[in-house]
């Protein structure tokens, strides 16, 4: 996955992701596709979930997933989950609530979803992701809808391993894949540094649908594993999801 | 040279994306009772939730046949775990389970899949 949150001239917050998944679960030799990523495909949508009569959020998420991956509550805030891949990763908090060791802990994609539902403001919502018992390790980005609202939550199970805000490395966004952000990324998956080139090269004055959709629409943002790419605008709820592919007609595409 | 050679640029040209890559878009009403809300979206995606299931369990298997144990976890254990989650969340696997007529604890599975790839 990667995640993009960024800031205009003018203090407006954009906020864009892809999501790529399935891959090591199954290639496909005569489509060169990973087979998971590709039967989940056609599970994806946009869910909108009303109150009263009220859109209260917005979700792409795949079709019987209740969780939330991706998600925008209008005028509040928006939000993204990037896998933190690790080998104290999901299955020991699993284990530990199946077998009822310890159930005071929640899921990270349902964290989200509570948070969708009841969170009233950016602050509120920043707060409880950072604190929240998790089942998993993961990063949440989050986006608000005022001027400086931005953030990196790199999570571990038991409380923030880092909190990095919009603005620390003197940059007018921030950007997110599967690996610590302060670390060297790793030389087979690199996809940090290219973002935050990408990035740089479209400028502070440039912070639109348009030019996140390029930038998450370039290789190898955009690999084998990408599954979609979702637009947000916290301070007026517009929220677009787009089927995203990765062909290798002129190129080979990168795996992941 | 090499992210030449692999298409690695920033592009500028994709946008607009063509009309037939926006996602579709449903609405879930949180006023109807969980177990109710998904129903009428769930039908028209069985097939393809049944095939993605299908394979999850058949790729299980495939990384060793000693894994036929976590198989038989998701029909002995994963049911009742929908009673252990918190409100409205359990009602609702079991709504899409009733609506798809896949098994409980297949439902389950599937939504507690993005937890275990963390591994």
């Amino acid at each position: 996955c990667t995640s993009v949150v960024g800031q205009d001239q003018y203090g407006n917050i954009l906020h864009g992701r892809n999501l790529d998944f399935g891959g090591a679960m199954g290639w496909d030799k005569i489509n060169h596709t990973w087979t998971l990523t590709e039967k989940l495909r056609p599970l994806m949508v946009q869910i909108n979930y009303t109150q009263n009569g009220q859109v209260l959020f917005k979700t792409t998420t795949f079709l019987g997933y209740i969780g939330s991956l991706t998600g925008i509550k209008p005028g509040v805030f928006s939000i993204s989950i990037n896998e933190r891949n690790s080998l104290k990763g999901g299955y020991i908090g699993l284990i530990e609530w199946i077998f009822n060791i310890n159930r005071n802990q929640s899921f990270i994609t349902l964290a989200i979803r509570d948070m969708l539902t009841k969170s009233e403001s950016y602050d509120q919502t920043v707060k409880y992701l950072a604190e929240v018992s998790l089942l998993a390790p993961c990063y949440y980005i989050v986006a608000g809808p005022k001027a400086g609202q931005g953030v990196i939550i790199t999570r571990s199970r038991n409380g923030p391993d880092d909190i990095k805000p919009l603005g620390r490395d003197n940059l007018w966004f921030i950007a997110q894949t599967n690996y610590d952000n302060w670390k060297k990324q790793p030389i087979f998956d690199d996809r940090l540094t290219p973002c935050i080139k990408c990035m740089q090269a479209k400028g502070k004055n440039q912070v639109t649908f348009e030019s996140l959709f390029n930038v998450l629409s370039s290789r190898p943002m955009l690999n084998k594993e990408t599954v979609y790419t979702s637009l947000m605008e916290p301070a007026t709820g517009r929220f677009e999801s787009y089927w995203q592919y990765c062909r290798d007609e002129d190129a080979p595409c990168r795996p992941w | 040279d090499v992210a030449q050679q692999i298409g690695e640029q920033c592009l500028n040209d994709q946008w607009p994306p063509k009309p037939d890559r926006v996602l579709p878009t449903y609405i879930v009403n949180l006023d109807v009772p969980p177990i109710e809300r998904w129903k009428d979206v769930i039908v028209t995606y069985k097939n393809e939730l049944s095939d993605l299931i299908a394979y999850l369990k058949t790729f299980i298997i495939e990384i060793s046949p000693e894994l036929q144990f976590l198989i038989n976890l998701i029909d002995t254990k994963l049911p009742a775990m929908a009673d252990t989650l918190p409100t409205p969340y359990g009602d609702e696997m079991k709504g899409i389970s009733q609506a798809s007529g896949l098994p409980l604890g297949e439902i389950v599975l599937y939504n507690i899949f993005y937890e275990i790839s963390s591994l």
